[in-house]
């Protein structure tokens, strides 16, 4: 464990809060893509299904169960919350889970370290967190006017991804024989998809002006 | 067992 990965963990952690929090305290979920986190919590589910017999850390496990619990949260206020789930998009929230579902599924059937049935759905959950932002990406893109909290949501999450790279880079600089190209290449993809959104945020926050993305 | 792969990240 080192800073960068405890801050891109802790970062993480506080884009879910953040996005939690504008749920419950607007009682709205407009602007944010339900696709986006569903797709999520499948990837906590596929990826932390081991939770209960490989035991890593306290730290890891504290924080599999947190990830899950509150993504489950979210998509519950969203599906099932009698005042929220009436502010959902759904019209602008077209993405096909299929298009990202599919191609993931047969890339962790191909590529993967073990041929077993945990680690390729863990291979899985790691493909599919590349691209699960892609449904909220497109979404922000269609409504143009991003209000703060899902602006910001957004940027935490990039902000994590980018720390999780520096993590890897100071792990490949001071542990002997640490090698991950398979998330090392899905999580450059990943950081990759939230450039656009960062360079817009940026110009924005240093003109002090709403976000607003360009068609 | 080297059927299991060591996952130390989130």
């Amino acid at each position: 464990m080192n800073l960068f990965r405890f801050a891109g963990d802790i970062l993480h952690l506080l884009s879910i809060l953040v996005l939690l929090l504008k749920i419950h305290a607007t009682k709205s979920c407009a602007g944010i893509s339900l696709k986006t986190q569903e797709l999520y919590l499948a990837v906590f589910i596929t990826r932390y299904l081991d939770l209960f017999w490989n035991f890593h850390s306290l730290y890891n496990s504290v924080f599999k169960v947190v990830y899950i619990g509150t993504t489950s949260m979210i998509v519950w206020y969203m599906r099932r919350h009698r005042n929220v789930k009436l502010t959902y998009d759904r019209d602008h929230d077209t993405f096909r889970y299929l298009f990202l579902v599919a191609p993931c599924a047969v890339l962790s059937l191909l590529i993967n370290a073990r041929y077993n049935l945990f680690e390729i759905l863990w291979t899985f959950s790691i493909y599919l967190e590349a691209v699960a932002i892609l449904p909220q990406l497109v979404l922000l893109q269609r409504t143009k006017n991003v209000d703060n909290l899902t602006g910001n949501y957004v940027f935490l999450l990039g902000l994590y991804r980018a720390f999780y790279i520096l993590n890897w880079v100071y792990r490949f600089a001071t542990e002997p024989g640490y090698s991950a190209w398979l998330v090392w290449i899905s999580g450059l993809i990943q950081t990759g998809l939230y450039l656009d959104f960062f360079y817009y945020y940026v110009q924005a926050w240093k003109q002090s002006k709403k976000l607003q993305l360009p068609s | 067992d080297d059927d299991e792969v060591e996952h130390d990240e989130l």
